[in-house]
């Protein structure tokens, strides 16, 4: 069986700052039907992931600033070059569902999901 | 190669009330570290189901109302004895992560989602 690399399923990435609101960042989730959104800085580099689940998050503990200081600042990724086994099983470590993928510069490429790599299991 | 079926890798769900409010949804989904909630009536039949991305449309949208209100009532389902290929498929035609297991009267008997079979690539 061939090995599958990432760059195979990653996807588009869309990014946000971090000084941008919860409605906005929400506003996204829904214009765009995605569950996850990269944090950049000025220079399009990850400084950390905001999910539908810390909106969630945001709404349990009554949460209403801005989305810095909610997502989460220690983001696992992926690179394009890494097998989807290790994408896979370094989301099933860290229970998560997407890794941002970057390159050496932490400058975001794209985004892999669990839905996508579940859609492979769709033959 | 085997098939696998929905049996194996489904896990328990954690149900719902249709009369429950916004907050106490998010607050069951970050308790229990899960993105969604099947919604069932007073004889645990299936009615409805309530994922974070719900929550993240109705703080785009300023919904402050019961989950009725917000979650979607035309459930796509899975049912124990059916390969997990299917199961992949309809999550993939209908653009959604998870589907909340079922018998013939729609009682819930557990979810599977996108993370559950992504989790089968991490070898
Ligand atoms: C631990 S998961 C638990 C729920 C569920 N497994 C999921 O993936 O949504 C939710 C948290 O993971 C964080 N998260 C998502 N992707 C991440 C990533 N690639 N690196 C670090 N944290 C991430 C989110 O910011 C959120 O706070
Ligand atoms: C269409 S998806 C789009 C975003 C992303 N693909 C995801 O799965 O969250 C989001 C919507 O799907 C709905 N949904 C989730 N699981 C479902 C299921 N098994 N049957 C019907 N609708 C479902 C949710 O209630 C939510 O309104």
């Amino acid at each position: 069986q061939k090995v599958m690399f990432v760059r195979k399923v990653m996807r588009g990435a869309i990014v946000l700052k971090e000084d941008v609101s919860l409605e906005e960042a929400a506003k996204v989730m829904i214009e765009k039907s995605i569950n996850h959104i990269p944090i950049v800085d000025d220079e399009g580099k990850l400084v950390g992931i905001i999910t539908s689940w810390d909106i969630a998050k945001a709404v349990a503990i009554g949460y209403k600033g801005k989305i810095n200081g909610i997502m989460t600042k220690k983001v696992v990724t992926a690179n394009p070059d890494e097998p989807i086994e290790l994408a896979a099983s370094k989301m099933e470590k860290h229970d998560i569902s997407a890794l941002p993928v970057v390159d050496v510069n932490l400058k975001v490429l794209g985004i892999v999901t669990s839905e996508d790599l579940s859609k492979l299991l769709a033959r």
